[in-house]
Order: structure tokens, then sequence, then C-alpha cells
């Protein structure tokens, strides 16, 4: 309940009249988008019980290594409701997978779809979503940890509260299926930045600072 | 830190 109460109000796109290339105008305000959302994602992670008391040294590790696992699952739980197979990455930016292939996130889509069907399917709770992403986070394998133990301890916090609330529901097999999905999430949230890095590198695509300083920790 | 110098100083922003 406190993660839920925690959960910032979705962003929505602003509009870019700075090109008439469709397809780059897209990739701009999506940028923006999740340039914006990674602000609201450093803001938020410091609200998870926990996470406040890891030396700063671990959070900068766990947030470089798990920003775009927690900004995918985002994507996918607003893409779920959405019910079509478009990529909801805001109420007024949904890609589909001509516009994603136009834009050079053809793998992107592939990913997402994939990722999305699997909590489609499981038919994911409000509550799921909010301790799914937070675990991503602490879950993210920074390498080396400052203090191992502290995050043992955040990562046990939330293995509690997820098992907690999926016993109040009487779903035994609940809380292994949900971890079961994380390897399939860290492996979306690579093929992401393997294409943003591709967009700025190779097609010149502008980032925005806190974006392109997350996506080189992660290159 | 010198790097990741904006994430490190939001985070330090209470």
């Amino acid at each position: 309940s406190h993660l839920l109460l925690t959960e910032p109000a979705p962003l929505a796109a602003n509009q870019d009249d700075s090109t008439n290339d469709s397809s780059l105008r897209i990739l701009l305000i999506l940028c923006d988008l999740l340039n914006r959302e990674l602000l609201l994602l450093i803001g938020w992670a410091k609200q998870i019980p926990g996470f406040s008391g890891l030396s700063l040294v671990d959070q900068m590790s766990l947030l470089q290594s798990g920003w775009m696992e927690a900004l995918l699952v985002g994507v996918a739980w607003r893409s779920q409701g959405a019910g079509g197979d478009e990529l909801v990455f805001a109420g007024n930016l949904c890609l589909d997978e001509a516009q994603c292939r136009a834009t050079g996130l053809a793998d992107l889509y592939e990913a997402l779809r994939h990722l999305i069907a699997k909590y489609r399917a499981m038919k994911l709770s409000p509550e799921e979503v909010v301790t799914l992403k937070a675990m991503a986070l602490a879950n993210s394998d920074a390498d080396p940890v400052d203090c191992p133990d502290s995050v043992q301890r955040f990562q046990d916090g939330l293995h509690e509260a997820l098992q907690d609330y999926e016993s109040s529901r009487r779903e035994q097999h609940r809380a292994g299926r949900l971890l079961m999905t994380l390897p399939l999430l860290r492996q979306t949230a690579d093929r992401a930045v393997q294409a943003f890095l591709r967009l700025h590198r190779h097609r010149h695509v502008p980032i925005h600072k806190l974006l392109l300083e997350m996506l080189d920790a992660k290159a | 830190t010198e790097r990741h110098k904006i994430l490190h100083r939001l985070l330090q922003d209470s």
C-alpha cells in the first residue's frame, strides 16, 4: 500500500515541432518523455522503504543498473491495459509496430510485446506491478556492491511484502511466478538500452543529459 | 560520481 501511494501519476508526452521528419519527431518526443520519467523514478526510488538507508554509492549503482527495467514495467503495465498491439509509452504516445520499425525500435517492439503478453496472461494487479518495479530495482545485480548486507535487507523487505500480499490472496504460487518474469524483464531492458544507444551513436538522435548519463552507465 | 553527476545530485537533493 505504501508503494501504491508513492506511485507517480503517469506523464503525458510533450509535442515537438522542431523537425518535419516524423520518425525523428517521435524519437525526440519519446526521449524527452523517458528523461522526465527518469527524474520521477529517482524521486520515487527514494520513497521505497529501505532505499534511503542504503549508501549513496549503492543507491547510484542500483539505479544505474535497474532504471530501464523499472521504466519498462510501467510501459508494459500501461500497454497491457490498452488492449491493442501498441506500446503505450504515455496516454498520448502509443506506438504501433510500423512506427517502431520506422523509428529503429523494431527490436524493442518485439521484446516488449513478449513481456506485455506475459503480464497480460498473468492479470497483474496494481499491487503486483508496483512491487515488481521496486524489486527490479532492488535486484538489479549492480556490481560491485558497497554494502551487500544492506542491499540484501532491502531485497528481503520487498520479497516479504510480495509474499504477504500473495498469501493474503491465497495464491501460493503467485510470488514465484512473478519472480520468474524478472529474467524476461532484464532481457527486454537490455534490448531497450541497446536500441537507444544505437539511435544516439549511429543516427545522432539527440538525447537529454540525464537519460544519456544513465544510458552511458549501462554501455 | 564525476561521470554520473546528475544522478548523484538528484539523490542528494532531499
